[in-house]
Order: structure tokens, then C-alpha cells, then sequence
């Protein structure tokens, strides 16, 4: 464990805080993409099949169980909660499952280290996180105010995403036979796909405006 | 990837 994986653990750890944080303060989930959340969902149920058959770490074992929770919980309060899900912006929140999840299991199917249920499940989790933030995303740009912890939320994910990059360059250079592809190719697209965000979310808060994102 | 050690990132 290096300095730039711990940050970035803590970063996504952190970036799910503000959104429970966010949605039961307020009572509120406006903003919030259920669609997201579901992708997560199944994206954190597919790779921490593990838990079951291989154990890491302690450390491991709480996180990957930390993150399964939180993002049931959140989920659970925006179908269920009586205060809660009538918050949710159900009319603007259309993008489409399988467009991702369709495409994410074929390219999985043919593009995975080793033809296994659990490690094809493992390879789709690393491909549908990569795109699972743009129902988010659609999300943002159709709401014309976005709440700084909604803002704040996606910026964190982001920052998780970059600080991954900077700990594979690090182990790259650090431990011999250190390499995995496909999971730095989606981890680098993952990054791209936010860029755009950030350079909004940069401009706005040295501008001292509210954070808008263009059609 | 080395399979033996699992997946070790989150």
C-alpha cells in the first residue's frame, strides 16, 4: 500500500460520506443519479465476490464491505425512504442501463485475464465503473442548480479515479512484474470521462459562482 | 495480472 492508493481509498470513502451525508441532511436527493448508484451497486457485488473466497487484508475487508453498504443504504433511501424518494428527480434521471451494462459484459466476455465466472464478473466491474458516472453526469447538466455537495460528490470520485493512476505509476515503478492492463486502460477512461467536469467545477470555484455545466 | 495474490485494489 502506497501514499497515492491510501489517498485515493480515502478520497472515494470520503466522496461516499458527502453523499450520505448530503441526502440525509437535507432529506433531499436532488441531483442525485439513482442510475449511478444502482451501477455501483452491481459494479461493487461483482468485484467483491471475493470476499467470500480470498482474503487480502482487514483493511480490504472493511472497505469493500464499508462501500457495499453505504451504497445499499443510499439506494434504500431514494426507493424507499418516504421523505427521501419523492426528491428524486425520476423525470430527468432516463439514461439508459444497458447501454452500459450490454456492452460492459460482452467486452468482459472477450477481454479478461482468465475465462472464470468470478474473474469475467471481476473484468465487467472494472469496465461498468469506468462509464458507471455518466448517468451521473447527463444528470448534472440537465439540473440547472447543482448543490455544492452534489458538485462536491462527483469532484472527490473524480480525484479517487486520478490518485489510482498516480499509485499504479507508482507500483509500476516500484514492484518487478507489477502490470495490469486492462484495468489502467479503464482506469484511464474512467479519468477522461471526467475532465470536462472538472474543468467546470475548477472554473466555478475560482470564480466564486455556483457550478453549472453546459448542454 | 498476477492471479495467485487476488485482486488486491478496491
Amino acid at each position: 500500500m502506497n501514499i497515492f492508493r491510501l489517498a485515493g481509498d480515502m478520497t472515494h470513502l470520503l466522496s461516499i460520506l458527502v453523499l450520505l451525508l448530503k441526502i440525509n441532511a437535507t432529506r433531499s436527493c436532488r441531483g442525485v443519479s439513482l442510475k449511478t448508484q444502482e451501477l455501483y451497486a452491481l459494479v461493487f457485488v461483482c468485484r467483491y465476490l471475493d470476499l467470500f473466497t480470498n482474503f487480502i487484508s482487514m483493511y480490504n475487508t472493511i472497505m469493500k464491505i464499508i462501500f457495499l453498504a453505504s451504497t445499499f443504504t443510499i439506494i434504500y433511501w431514494m426507493r424507499f425512504h418516504k421523505v427521501i424518494r419523492v426528491t428524486y428527480d425520476r423525470e430527468q434521471d432516463t439514461f439508459r442501463y444497458q447501454f452500459l451494462v450490454l456492452p460492459c459484459l460482452v467486452l468482459a466476455l472477450l477481454l479478461n485475464s482468465e475465462f472464470t465466472v468470478m474473474e469475467v464478473l471481476w473484468t465487467f466491474s472494472i469496465y461498468l465503473e469506468a462509464v458507471a458516472i455518466l448517468p451521473q453526469l447527463v444528470l448534472l447538466q440537465r439540473t440547472n442548480n447543482i448543490d455544492n455537495l452534489t458538485g462536491n460528490y462527483v469532484f472527490l470520485l473524480g480525484s479517487y479515479r486520478a490518485l489510482y493512476i498516480l499509485n499504479w505509476i507508482y507500483r509500476f515503478l516500484t514492484e518487478p512484474n507489477y502490470r495490469q492492463y486492462l484495468v489502467w486502460i479503464s482506469g484511464i477512461v474512467q479519468t477522461i470521462i471526467y475532465i470536462d467536469f472538472f474543468y467546470y467545477y475548477i472554473k466555478s470555484w475560482k470564480n466564486n459562482e455556483k457550478l453549472s455545466l453546459p448542454a | 495480472i498476477p492471479k495467485e495474490d487476488g485482486h488486491d485494489e478496491l
